[in-house]
C-alpha cells in the first residue's frame, strides 16, 4: 500500500508530461 | 516538449525506483531507457535541418519502440495493482493499455512503419493532416486522461486499504 501511494506523484507526472508533449 | 518528456523521464525513475518484482523492473528498464531517449530526441527535433535518410528511418523507427513502450508502461502498472492487490485499479489500467493501443500504438505505429518504408526505398513521406490534425487532438489526449483517471483509483484503492 505504502509504494502505491508513493506511486501517484510520479504518475502524475507522467500524465502532465504526456499532456505538454501532445 | 523536451519540458514534458524530462517530466515523464524524472516520473519514470522515480516510479522503477519502488521496486515491486521482477518482471516489473526488467519492463520499466525498457521504459526508462527509451524515456531518456526520448527527451534527446525532443532535443534533437528543436533544430530544423535536413536529416540523412537512415536518421530519418531511425528517428521512425524509434518513433515505433516509444509506442511500445508507452504500452509496456501500462502494462507494468497493472502488474503493480494486481501485486498490491488493487484489482480495480488494474482493470483500470487494463482499460488504459487497451485505448493507448488503439489510439496511439496502432494508427501512429502504421504511419511511422509507412515512413519507414518510405525512406527505405527512397521516397520522400510526408505526413500533413492540417486542420483535421487539431480536431485529431481531443482523441489523442483520452488515453492520457484515463492514465490519470487510473492513478486516481489507484490513489483511492489505497486510501480504502489503509481506512480499513
Amino acid at each position: 500500500v505504502d509504494s502505491v501511494t508513493r506511486a501517484i506523484t510520479p504518475l502524475r507526472m507522467i500524465f502532465w508530461g504526456g499532456l505538454l508533449c501532445i | 516538449d523536451t519540458l514534458g518528456a524530462v517530466l515523464i523521464m524524472v516520473g519514470v525513475f522515480k516510479l522503477s525506483a519502488i521496486a515491486v518484482q521482477d518482471r516489473f523492473v526488467t519492463l520499466m528498464r525498457f521504459v526508462k531507457v527509451v524515456s531518456v531517449l526520448v527527451v534527446l530526441n525532443t532535443i534533437r527535433a528543436h533544430f530544423i535541418m535536413p536529416l540523412p535518410p537512415l536518421v530519418v528511418a531511425a528517428v521512425n523507427l524509434f518513433g515505433l519502440v516509444t509506442q511500445v513502450a508507452i504500452v509496456a508502461f501500462c502494462v507494468a502498472m497493472r502488474w503493480f495493482c494486481e501485486e498490491a492487490g488493487l484489482s480495480w485499479p488494474a482493470e483500470s489500467w487494463k482499460f488504459t493499455t487497451k485505448l493507448f493501443i488503439i489510439i496511439y500504438l496502432f494508427p501512429l505505429g502504421l504511419l511511422q512503419l509507412a515512413g519507414l518504408v518510405a525512406v527505405i526505398s527512397g521516397q520522400s513521406s510526408n505526413v500533413n493532416l492540417g486542420p483535421a490534425g487539431l480536431l485529431l487532438l481531443p482523441v489523442f489526449v483520452v488515453p492520457l486522461v484515463h492514465l490519470f483517471v487510473s492513478t486516481s483509483r489507484m490513489k483511492r484503492g489505497a486510501e480504502t486499504i489503509v481506512s480499513g
